[in-house]
């Protein structure tokens, strides 16, 4: 299975080629791209031959195609289902983005263990955790989002586990335990702050 | 100085002994550290050999004076000061997590074009964005995070290395230009789940 920064840097070569295509942009050479990334146009190139997608003979690759050879690659036919658990301030940033669903990935459930949190009637409903397990298994969801506090997570990865869950985007900041066949990605926001300000320091002492 | 890698798990060492404190324990082994991040125990040990961290004769180490050495530097001795650009579902978020403050760093102001989200009063205010240069120049900030939409964080990075920004933490879904002395770090929520998507497709057709 490909790397995960061959497969960061697809997606970040997608939201290049819609910028450029709100642009009125038809056509797009490996330079433009590698400049929009941040890569060399020679990774741009090996990452597409990585994905088996070709430029056109006289040159340069038309965004369209481009952009649906891309979504093919990164599962967006079909709109991926995903449910988060914690509705507090992340959870709640999350459901209320709308970038998601432009991008085929649909919050379609947050679960909770406040009772003043559950709200059945919104556009993306908040239930009790006690309705996860039926619920992941009636909806087939295979991807969930951890937003609880770090000494609930561990607890919260094993009813994800459960329940069927097949990968996990994890804000906690402690490390999960997961078997082989479930994904699990880490974002952990105070540890990126952190790194900035190590660097921002070390910079002004040397 | 020192790669990025190696400061991320300097980070998440500390936040495995916090949590280890809570638990009680007074000292721990690089085995301990190597299982609550996902490393190996030779790495833990090759990590605190580059920050010049030793153990204590008879093996392992104590919990206090290893949080200290790590707070120390990580820089965590003063209070960072860090302002947010945007106030919107990320930045809101930010502004309400208490985490921050008990690692030393101190979100001490907001600024949005939006006039309806202007809030002086608040325990975090939020200033328009005219007031970002003063502000930062008044109060010597060094620190900024971006947390607007992806066509204005040019700009804005723009305007925070005018007013003298050195670090920044990026969750615009764009690579943003920065001089050699201006440290940037990316946080792609998207990308990273679309990341958990594809791998779990690609596990699922495997
Ligand atoms: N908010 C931020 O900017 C930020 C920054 C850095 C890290 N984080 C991390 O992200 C995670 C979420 O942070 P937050 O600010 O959204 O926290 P929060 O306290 O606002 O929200 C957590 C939510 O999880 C719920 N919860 C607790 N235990 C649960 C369980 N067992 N099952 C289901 N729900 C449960 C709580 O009721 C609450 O609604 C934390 O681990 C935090 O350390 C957040
Ligand atoms: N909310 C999420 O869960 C999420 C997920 C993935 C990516 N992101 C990314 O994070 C960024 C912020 O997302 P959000 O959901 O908080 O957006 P948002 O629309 O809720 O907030 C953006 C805020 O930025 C302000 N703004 C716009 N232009 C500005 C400028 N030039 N100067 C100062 N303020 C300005 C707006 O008035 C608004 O308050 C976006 O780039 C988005 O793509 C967010």
């Amino acid at each position: 299975i490909t790397a995960k920064n061959c497969v960061a840097r697809l997606s970040r070569y997608k939201s290049a080629l819609n910028r450029f295509k709100t642009l009125g942009f038809v056509k797009v050479f490996s330079d433009n791209l590698a400049d929009a990334v941040g890569a060399t146009s020679s990774q741009v190139r090996k990452d597409f031959s990585v994905f088996g997608i070709s430029g056109s003979k006289r040159g340069g690759y038309k965004i369209d195609e481009l952009i649906e050879k891309i979504n093919n690659i990164l599962g967006k036919n079909e709109v991926q289902q995903v449910i988060i658990v914690g509705a507090g301030n992340i959870g709640s940033a999350l459901m209320n983005f709308k970038g998601f669903e432009k991008e085929g990935m649909k919050i379609v459930a947050c679960f909770d263990t406040d009772p003043t949190k559950v709200n059945r009637l919104g556009n993306i409903q908040v239930l009790p955790i006690e309705e996860l397990k039926s619920f992941v298994l009636n909806n087939k969801i295979k991807i969930g989002i951890i937003a609880v506090p770090d000494n609930a997570a561990p607890g919260v990865m094993e009813a994800l586990l459960e329940a069927g869950i097949k990968g996990v985007l994890n804000f906690a900041p402690i490390q999960l335990k997961a078997p082989e066949e479930c994904v699990v990605n880490n974002v952990n926001i105070e540890s990126e702050l952190e790194n900035v300000i190590y660097y921002v320091n070390a910079l002004q002492k040397s």
